[in-house]
């Protein structure tokens, strides 16, 4: 797998949350 | 159409304490070495060196300030790499967006605008329209200017309004006066942030003219002229007469135009305007006789040479002004009048005989004048003497025949009247017309005078051809016989007698034929008798209408009555024939994005970021696509449609995470989206349609977080099987799908929205039929759908807080079940018949719907209200659904806007 993360910025205590690209459909 | 997070950075800042922004990894680092690299504008292409990355680790760093308006956004081509420099996995795209700050003030197209408007315009004329660029984000609040007049000269009273977001300068008021002010000058800013105390300003000048109309009536300088004119006499300038108008001048709102109204009948008198000195000058053109016309008393008017304006149209009255004229006498003396006679002789008439007389008319007082003398002035042949005091012509000698010839048959002389007083002397001719005829040389014939008229007359005759012609002499015919001399052929007056010639006899007998042939046809044709019988009538059976159907060439007959309750689909402007039409929108703007919105939430529920109050607006000129109704029309819907704006999606993403990201009060992000696509492609036929869920890649614990409608949807679209999933509210939802609290979902949808019940409940499948109440659901199953496919309203409302469940639903408010949830699915309603029942906007135009969760802080106070907006036309629709705390089981202010 070869996968881009995008950071998001929301998280305030300190952890830095990662954004992968993901869309399911039904 | 995969949706995608976009990094972002914002234009004009240090963005390198965001490093990384983002970080790229491939599965073959575990067993060997990769090196990752990346390319594109910003890295290798210009401007270089924005991006760099860690080959090692593969994290993506900004280095450079960037602005937006050069680059709006950058993507970046990642790659992973082994030692020898191959690919280790296809390529990457990662698209860095640049997010707007307000850094460009709008520029207006000129600096001084020029315009102009007719006076006593009527209000709310357009005079003008404004215009003015800002470079930020289209469709951003940075961008959207609002423009204000902020001085206007003269400032006696405003006259101007302009529409702050058009530029479109309009008439305030219908009192623009020129007479008071020719040009206006307004100084308009332009503001960007719609206006706000934040905007970058920049201002313009506008001139507007202020247009002449005819609104002033003009006036005579006098009110009343005295003139005093000899009599027999002509004047080119008698006077001058003197118009004012306070119109612009030397227009025809202003040049004059005096006319007589009454007192020159005679048109003894003319008025010339001259029309650079708005002066009628008065001349005499015909002579004025003073034995006639001692005084005279003129009346004259006074208008424009152009119409008047309506506004006074019903002002004007005719004023007449009068003039009087004073004719002064002037001694003329005396003169014949007329000036030729001519008189008879006849062939006995023998010396002496008085032909006649010829007097002089003593001009002064109309009689025979008795202060001259009279003499003979050329008398040929010295035919005649005339009497000095009387003027009496007398013959001398009998005419002879020799006089006759040497005369040439006409005699032609003339008579003096001398004032001996005056030294005046006036002459008269006299005329003798010798005729041939009877003339005898021995000097016993006659010889006969006939007067001869000055101007020879002609009868005038109409031909029987209509065409009118003048001829001489013709003889007149008297019906009776008499009056001919028989030398011409006698005319013959039109319509004395009718002749019919060959064609009229033709055409008469033709008639009389048609006529036999009439009954002869009727008898040969028989129009009931059997068919088959060759050329003729199409028989036409009794008792029906003919061959020709009345309900048009297909379809079924309608009933009785029913031709007069077509119902006709009401076509947009601008459509054609097809019924359905939905609206692509380009771009995507949100007005209130740290606006009104976020006030209305108070101060402690700021922290859960932000809100798309107005969701999305429709561009000033969407591309309307249109589809067909029907089951065929699947596939074209889904490329009407084009999924969902991915200019909204990203915007929605990228403010998101900055909204968060600029908050002071941590909060976790329990935004997700859920995308009901109805009708898309590879959604099996019978289903309601897809949707979609965008939530965290990693965590997936936040479905914990979700209300139980949300919460089955992610399932749904995660592909979580929900019979084993947890249930965390087993009352979720009731059993019956009837509002269980039917007084509060009335208080919900206190806006008329009638209770959605088991209407609609065999459509109501999302949520309800589809939640794991039991092993046996699964996934959604397939509806009859009564309207066809694509023809779902649904709609819920629905509140679990307050008094019905509180037991149930009062937890951990930070991850407790939804008080109130407001869902909407709307999908293309062609048929109308759910109108009756669900009191919806009618939403045709919508393509998706986008829920979002929110979940309000506890311990804030409850909204006052809820609102939902109704995006008729926007192609996307954003619901809002809030979490309210149940503490005060105060739920009856909440009221829902459709």
């Amino acid at each position: 797998e070869f996968q881009i993360q995008v950071r998001d910025y929301n998280a305030k205590n300190g952890t830095i949350k990662w954004h992968s690209s993901r869309r399911q459909k039904r | 159409e995969w949706i995608k997070y976009a990094a972002a950075c914002r234009e004009g800042e240090d963005n390198s304490k965001r490093n990384p922004i983002a970080k790229i990894h491939s599965d073959c680092a575990a067993n060997q070495q990769v090196t990752y690299r990346i390319s594109g504008v910003g890295i290798d292409q210009p401007p270089y060196g924005i991006f760099v990355i860690n080959q090692k680790t593969g994290e993506i760093n900004i280095t450079s300030i960037v602005d937006r308006e050069v680059t709006p956004y950058f993507i970046i081509v990642c790659r992973a790499l082994n030692l020898q420099g191959q690919d280790l996995e296809r390529p990457l795209e990662l698209r860095v967006r640049v997010l707007d700050i307000n850094d460009n003030p709008p520029v207006f197209s000129m600096t001084t605008f020029i315009g102009q408007i007719e006076e006593n315009s009527n209000a709310n004329t357009l005079v003008m329209k404004l215009n003015a660029t800002d470079a930020d984000e289209p469709n951003n609040l940075n961008s959207k200017i609002a423009f204000k007049i902020i001085r206007q000269e003269p400032s006696d009273s405003p006259m101007f309004i302009i529409n702050r977001y058009t530029g479109e300068i309009r008439t305030m008021n219908n009192f623009l006066d020129r007479e008071q002010y020719g040009q206006y000058s307004l100084a308009v800013k332009g503001s960007d942030r719609d206006g706000g105390a934040d905007g970058m300003s920049a201002e313009c000048e506008c001139n507007i003219k202020i247009l002449d109309v005819n609104d002033n009536i003009p006036y005579l300088e006098h009110s009343s002229y005295n003139i005093e004119i000899a009599e027999n006499a002509l004047h080119s300038d008698l006077a001058q007469i003197r118009v004012i108008d306070l119109d612009e001048e030397y227009t025809d709102n202003w040049v004059a135009v005096i006319f007589f109204i009454s007192g020159n009948e005679g048109n003894w008198f003319e008025i010339e305007m001259n029309e650079k000195t708005n002066v009628g000058i008065l001349k005499v053109v015909k002579p004025l006789d003073y034995e006639e016309t001692k005084n005279l008393q003129l009346s004259i008017g006074v208008r424009n040479k152009a119409e008047f304006h309506h506004s006074i149209m019903s002002q004007y009255k005719l004023t007449a002004t009068v003039v009087s004229v004073t004719v002064t006498n002037v001694v003329e003396g005396s003169v014949f009048r007329p000036g030729t006679k001519t008189y008879v002789v006849t062939s006995n008439m023998e010396a002496n005989s008085k032909v006649g007389e010829f007097v002089a008319i003593d001009m002064d007082t109309g009689l025979p004048s008795t202060t001259v003398r009279y003499v003979m002035g050329s008398n040929p042949a010295d035919l005649l003497v005339v009497d000095s005091k009387t003027g009496i012509l007398t013959l001398r000698n009998q005419v002879t025949m020799e006089q006759y010839q040497m005369l040439n048959k006409r005699y032609q002389g003339t008579i003096l009247s001398i004032d001996d007083s005056l030294h005046r002397t006036c002459t008269g001719t006299i005329i003798i017309d010798l005729d041939g005829s009877g003339w005898k040389t021995e000097g016993t014939s006659t010889v006969s005078v006939q007067t001869t008229k000055e101007n020879g007359e002609e009868t005038t005759f109409t031909e029987p051809g209509g065409e009118t012609s003048s001829r001489g002499p013709y003889v007149i015919t008297d019906e009776n016989g008499g009056g001919t001399n028989g030398e011409r052929e006698p005319y013959q007056r039109p319509g004395d007698n009718v002749h019919f010639g060959p064609a009229g006899i033709g055409l008469l007998i033709m008639g009389f034929l048609v006529l036999g042939l009439v009954p002869f046809l009727l008898i040969c044709c028989d129009c009931g008798g059997a068919p088959g019988g060759g050329a003729g009538f199409e028989p036409v059976p009794e008792c029906s209408d003919g061959v020709i159907h009345p309900w048009a060439a297909e379809g079924p007959q309608p009933a009785p009555g029913d031709l007069t309750t077509i119902c006709v689909p009401q076509i947009p402007p601008g459509g054609g024939v097809t019924m359905m039409e939905c609206i692509d929108n380009s771009g995507v703007y949100t007005n209130d994005y740290y606006g009104r919105e976020m006030q209305d939430l108070g101060g402690g529920e700021r922290t859960t970021g932000f809100e798309l109050m107005e969701g999305v607006k429709a561009p000033a000129a969407p591309d309307i696509c249109q589809e067909y109704s029907g089951t065929l029309r699947r596939n074209s819907m889904r490329e009407c449609r084009e999924g969902l704006n991915m200019n909204f999606m990203e915007n929605y993403f990228c403010q998101k995470a900055y909204a968060y990201d600029e908050e002071d009060e941590g909060q976790p992000s329990n935004d997700c989206l859920l995308i009901y696509d109805n009708e898309s492609i590879a959604s099996p036929a019978g289903s309601v349609g897809c949707c979609s869920f965008i939530g965290e890649d990693l965590d997936e614990s936040f479905l914990e977080t979700l209300g139980p409608k949300f919460k089955k949807l992610a399932d749904i679209s995660l592909g979580i099987d929900t019979e084993y999933y947890p249930d965390p509210d087993p009352s979720w939802p009731p059993r019956n799908t009837e509002p269980v609290c039917p007084q509060q979902t009335t208080g919900l949808v206190a806006s008329g929205h009638p209770t959605v019940s088991h209407h609609v409940g065999a459509t109501t499948v999302i949520s309800e039929n589809t939640y794991p109440s039991g092993p046996s659901v699964h996934h959604p199953m397939p509806i009859s759908d009564p309207l066809g496919y694509g023809n779902v309203t649904v709609t819920e409302s629905y509140t679990t807080s307050g008094t019905l469940k509180p037991s149930v639903h009062l937890h951990d408010n930070l991850h407790g079940p939804n008080v109130v949830v407001t869902e909407r699915v709307v999908g293309p309603i062609s048929g109308a018949d759910l109108h009756g029942m669900l009191e919806m906007p009618d939403l045709r135009d919508g393509s998706n719907v986008i829920v979002t969760e929110r979940v309000i802080a506890p311990g804030s106070s409850l909204p006052t209200s809820l609102t939902i907006p109704t995006p008729i036309e926007s192609s996307n629709v954003v619901v809002t659904e809030r979490v309210i705390q149940p503490t005060s089981g105060m739920m009856g202010s909440l009221s829902m806007h459709p």
